[in-house]
């Protein structure tokens, strides 16, 4: 692996 | 992280780049203050189904939302006309995210910005699309977390 940030998103849209 | 050097990244966009110096000091930039983005040359399939190998940023950018940072996936390509054309820009969620469509998002996930449309070489460049990026998806993100699996519904049994 390159050590890249992984990735993440906010919690789920309501 | 992969170091891509100079040397290494004109090589690899030596075959086809009509602008390939300009090309290079962008991406170069943009490397150096967005650590999780990286160049890769990938095959990219346009609408007619014909595919080309082109030059990609890929990775995640940091947004600010709500008061937590994020890191949205994201990849744009660069079109050997680069920088005379604007990159082809899309979100990649994950398998634990879903993309939201909106006013700056398809269902494909393809970003549609202002910026972008308006691009115009040298007043536009990689570097300040990203900071666009990163405030417009800080006040609408284009991808959310998948709602976590819920138990099966069990029936209810006398």
């Amino acid at each position: 692996l390159n050590g890249g940030a992984v990735p993440s998103a906010p919690p789920t849209y309501t | 992280m992969a170091v891509v050097n100079e040397g290494a990244l004109k090589k690899m966009l030596s075959k086809q780049y009509k602008y390939r110096d300009l090309t290079v000091r962008e991406i170069n930039n943009v490397i150096f203050h967005y650590k999780d983005l990286k160049p890769v040359m990938d095959a990219y399939v346009f609408n007619d189904g014909s595919s080309r190998e082109l030059m990609s940023l890929a990775g995640t950018v940091p947004v600010s939302y709500r008061g937590n940072v994020y890191n949205i996936p994201i990849c744009l390509w660069l079109l050997d006309s680069y920088p005379y054309n604007p990159p082809i820009c899309f979100v990649k969620p994950t398998s634990t995210m879903m993309i939201k469509t909106g006013k700056h998002i398809d269902a494909n996930g393809k970003i549609y910005l202002p910026y972008l449309h308006e691009w115009k070489h040298p007043q536009s460049d990689l570097y300040s699309l990203i900071q666009v990026m990163i405030v417009v998806f800080g006040e609408e993100p284009p991808v959310f977390s998948r709602p976590t699996t819920q138990p099966p519904f069990q029936p209810f049994q006398a």
